[in-house]
């Protein structure tokens, strides 16, 4: 009876997951590997690819004036278009926070939760997250963005000036190792959780609560994994140990956007990510 | 509180889009 109801749990994790996130790991791998019935994406993988593939880019949340105008056409500066694209990518990272923090709420007990260490967990836990999302979407050469709609190569947006050049392949040097992990859909509900129910964030008001909900979601993974790779030794213990990285990816991240506030004098933060990351590390 | 304002606008509020 015990397992039939981590089985449950799992379940039920698994359909707010496919709930909540809009593209899943095996639609990301289908379109990756050209198995998809649709279009392929396009392919941005210079300045002028970017400038043509800015019309697929999905927006909704972007104001009207970063809209491009009719004159759109005259000369832009590379930076300008670099700078545009930073803010388009920033508000589908507050979009999916905002899926992220819907999922944790699908947790079982995690909206009795203290209402202030719910806003810790999520401010903690949000960009681990999303940096083990984004490696279903990348393979060694790139990643889908905008939905699966583009594929961005990684030696373009290497080649872009510092720091926005630095920002993503330290995600495609974890996302490959962690790819390997092979873990599908329905282990990855399950982990952003044990993510997400960490009773070490700094500030927690009340840990047991917190600590007694991740030790049922663990208990949950480790049965998960044993069933669903059942010839991966030492999966469990593996994939926990991927943790600790990304604790510091997302230190060396918010870094990152701290200097980007420093030396780009046109960029700003979007709101709710500025909330995230302010006095995060 | 204030320091964190749309995150627990988001957590209270339960499905409708919010305004981010």
């Amino acid at each position: 009876p015990e397992s039939a109801d981590l089985r449950a749990l799992a379940k039920h994790l698994y359909e707010s997951y496919l709930k909540y996130f809009p593209l899943t790991k095996a639609k990301a791998r289908a379109i990756l590997s050209g198995k998809t019935s649709g279009s392929a994406p396009f392919v941005i993988h210079d300045m002028k690819s970017l400038t043509e593939g800015e019309q697929f880019i999905n927006c909704r949340q972007m104001p009207v004036m970063e809209q491009r105008s009719e004159f759109g056409h005259v000369q832009e500066s590379a930076s300008e278009v670099e700078l545009r694209f930073f803010h388009r990518w920033q508000y589908r990272s507050a979009e999916a926070v905002r899926e992220v923090t819907e999922f944790a709420k699908s947790i079982p007990g995690f909206v009795s939760l203290d209402l202030n260490d719910q806003v810790t967990l999520l401010k903690y836990g949000v960009i681990e997250v999303l940096i083990i999302m984004t490696a279903s979407l990348m393979n060694k050469d790139g990643m889908l963005i905008s939905y699966g709609q583009i594929f961005m190569t990684r030696e373009f947006l290497k080649s872009l000036r510092k720091p926005f050049c630095e920002m993503m392949e330290p995600k495609f040097e974890f996302a490959i190792k962690f790819n390997m992990l092979e873990l599908d859909d329905s282990d990855m509900a399950l982990f952003l959780a044990v993510i997400i129910l960490s009773g070490d964030r700094p500030g927690l008001l009340n840990v047991k609560p917190i600590e007694d909900l991740q030790e049922t979601v663990l208990q949950t993974l480790e049965l998960q994994l044993k069933m669903n790779h059942p010839d991966s030794l030492q999966l469990f213990a593996k994939v926990l140990q991927k943790m600790t990285d990304l604790r510091q990816l997302v230190n060396d991240h918010v870094h990152l956007i701290q200097l980007l506030k420093k030396t780009e004098v046109d960029m700003c933060l979007h709101p709710l990510l500025q909330e995230i990351m302010k006095d995060l590390y | 509180k204030e320091k964190h304002k749309i995150l627990h606008r988001l957590l209270q509020n339960s499905t409708s889009p919010v305004d981010l």
